[in-house]
């Protein structure tokens, strides 16, 4: 799932 | 995921579907900055760079497919179809907009998350989002008279990062360790190219009368 601070937003 | 940015993404969806409207109803770019298109496609492939590696959701990549075809196709329509780009208003289009390149990428170099070549692309393609609208700003002062269609797309290229400042402001409040000032000061300076076409897009739909930028 989403990594945190990763770029997962567009 | 939360309401904001969603509601970011599909106004964001609504502004690339609005011009793509203009372009194949009307066969027409009149009033369309190239330059700015162009920014926009330099903006998705340097930060999608990360489409094939890391996969984040369906939607995530879905979304980033639809936002690098889009752009794609209508730099494509703008530059060889052969109905469309007879419209298109080169000698109002003159910003130079390889600064805004060059600028982009000399902050990224500077001011990054990480030194590595997807964090500094990712950056890069933050910063020049930011200053990606200028061309077409200029653009829409020099032409004078706005049709609705691209009044609208404006419009709504504006709101959509309004709608992700919510959304970071939303995640800093319930995510504990959220920190994005990269985008986050970035947005906030996109934002703000638009408040004074905001203004007169307020203004024209308050008096129902035709969006008039002061020269």
């Amino acid at each position: 799932q989403e990594k945190p601070n990763s770029h997962d937003e567009l | 995921m939360n309401i904001f940015r969603f509601a970011g993404d599909m106004t964001h969806l609504i502004s690339i579907v609005v011009l793509l409207l203009k372009i194949y109803a009307t066969k027409s770019c009149s009033g369309i900055s190239l330059k700015t298109q162009e920014l926009y496609v330099i903006v998705f492939l340097a930060r999608y760079l990360d489409l094939f590696t890391d996969f984040i959701s369906v939607y995530n990549t879905v979304m980033k497919l639809v936002f690098i075809g889009s752009s794609l196709a209508i730099v494509w329509c703008m530059r060889m179809h052969r109905a469309v780009k007879r419209t298109y208003d080169k000698e109002l289009d003159t910003f130079r907009h390889y600064f805004l390149v060059l600028g982009s990428f000399v902050l990224a170099l500077l001011l990054h998350e990480k030194f590595t070549f997807q964090e500094i692309f990712w950056a890069f393609s933050i910063y020049l989002e930011a200053v990606a609208i200028l061309p077409q700003l200029v653009m829409l002062q020099r032409s004078g008279n706005v049709d609705n269609l691209t009044g609208q797309y404006v419009f709504f290229l504006g709101a959509y990062r309004a709608f992700y400042i919510l959304n970071w402001i939303y995640r800093f409040f319930t995510e504990p360790h959220f920190s994005r000032w990269i985008a986050c000061l970035s947005g906030l300076v996109q934002t703000a190219f638009y408040a004074d076409f905001f203004y007169y897009y307020f203004i024209s739909w308050k008096n129902n009368a035709k969006l008039q930028l002061p020269a």
